[in-house]
């Protein structure tokens, strides 16, 4: 994995085959789980960073939930590459005492049809009886507020939110592994972009119990972020800081007792969207672990 | 493959209550088959559009006889995507096997 082209966008083919090959270079920290099968039958993956120990307490870190959000995938990658080469005490620290897991795809088959077919989809491969177009907003489709404003009921939107909670293998493979699971204290999924820091509600008006620690805890990973490239973030709650959105993930895992429930929102300069130029990947990812570091120190310092 | 060529993205930053009902209810026009990339949140919150070539004329139409400004975020979609899938390719070539 050290001559692997991180400045580059890479096909599903090849991070699967990175990930392989990073569990191989580093057979006493990674290991490779398979969560699911997504609806094209292709195998889900999470890579589990682990110092030993059984259900230790752990740090979910997703990208790429929406396919054409390729600077996410190409971010996860880097991040965990950056997790088994940094020496730093910080993540030594965290490792010593915690898991850390990274689904890198979250969506293959959206994610494979963004290279086959259509750079701009968004949502699941998903076919469901009776409804004329395919797909689902994975992020619509978490029962969290499911079906409330904020997501649309008409398959062919960009935001359906499926005929019902959890009705996509990618997040029902997600949902059954964080509750087997019973011990993750963070959850983080980053999506693209428009340079947010978010946490939950989307789904309601109503403050989290948590709001007044996520909001600080925000603050300084933003700070952290923006230190290094000055890129600008904006912060807050889901419903106050963008719009409502229901069915969404970390309204979910919040809702599950993960505390630490963050979305991310990546950078894009305001002048190429989802197509961002693979030239700014390396630079993304930087900003961005600045900030993970931050959550993910507090969450350490913070076990509850 | 889907092509997007002569789509382009339009940026739209409301900055009034009337400009951002005015977006709002672009949302509502199927047959624009718009695709937002940026959803309207709040007053000075981008917005961005990525408009297919047959609806470019009608929208920009429709936004200028309302009052609404925009500017062109991406002139040609397509030769972003093309700029893209060379780059993977290039990059792909010299990677060496392991």
């Amino acid at each position: 994995t050290s001559t692997f082209d991180y400045t580059s966008y890479h096909t599903l083919e090849e991070i699967y085959a990175f990930m392989d090959l990073l569990v191989a270079e580093n057979p006493n920290l990674v290991s490779k789980l398979e969560i699911g099968h997504t609806t094209e039958n292709r195998p889900i993956y999470v890579l589990k960073f682990s110092k030993g120990g059984t259900n230790r307490p752990a740090i979910w870190i997703d990208t790429g939930i929406h396919s054409r959000e390729w600077v996410t995938q190409a971010s996860g990658v880097w991040f965990a590459k950056k997790i088994v080469q940094e020496q730093d005490q910080g993540l030594a620290n965290i490792l010593d005492q915690m898991d850390i897991f990274l689904e890198i795809v979250t969506n293959p088959d959206g994610f494979a049809f963004t290279h086959t077919s259509n750079r701009m989809w968004r949502k699941t491969r998903s076919k469901h009886s009776g409804s004329l177009c395919v797909g689902v907003d994975p992020n619509r489709n978490w029962d969290a507020g499911f079906g409330g404003s904020g997501a649309s009921s008409n398959p062919c939107s960009e935001t359906y939110r499926g005929p019902y909670a959890n009705s996509e293998p990618e997040v029902k493979a997600i949902v059954d592994f964080v509750k087997n699971h019973g011990n993750i204290k963070a959850f983080i999924s980053i999506h693209s972009y428009s340079q947010l820091l978010l946490y939950p509600y989307g789904y309601t008006t109503t403050a989290v119990p948590d709001k007044e620690e996520l909001h600080q805890v925000a603050k300084e990973a933003v700070a952290a972020l923006s230190s290094l490239y000055g890129t600008n973030y904006k912060y807050g709650s889901i419903i106050t800081t963008i719009y409502q959105a229901s069915g969404g993930t970390i309204d979910w895992t919040y809702n599950q007792g993960i505390k630490y429930s963050f979305t991310f929102e990546l950078r894009d300069t305001g002048r190429y969207g989802f197509l961002l130029p693979a030239s700014q990947i390396v630079p993304t990812a930087q900003e961005t672990w600045k900030a993970l570091e931050v959550i993910m120190a507090h969450t350490r310092g913070h076990l509850y | 493959t889907e092509n997007f060529v002569g789509h382009q993205v339009l940026r739209i930053v409301p900055s009034s209550d009337a400009e951002l009902q005015k977006v709002r209810e672009l949302q509502e026009l199927e047959h624009l088959e718009l695709d937002f990339w940026l959803s309207p949140r709040g007053l000075g919150d981008p917005v961005d559009i990525r408009v297919p070539f047959p609806s470019l004329q009608p929208l920009k139409a429709h936004l200028e006889a309302n009052g609404v400004p925009y500017s062109i975020m991406i002139e040609d979609v397509q030769a972003l995507v093309d700029l893209e899938q060379m780059q993977m390719l290039r990059r792909r070539r010299f990677v060496p096997r392991s």
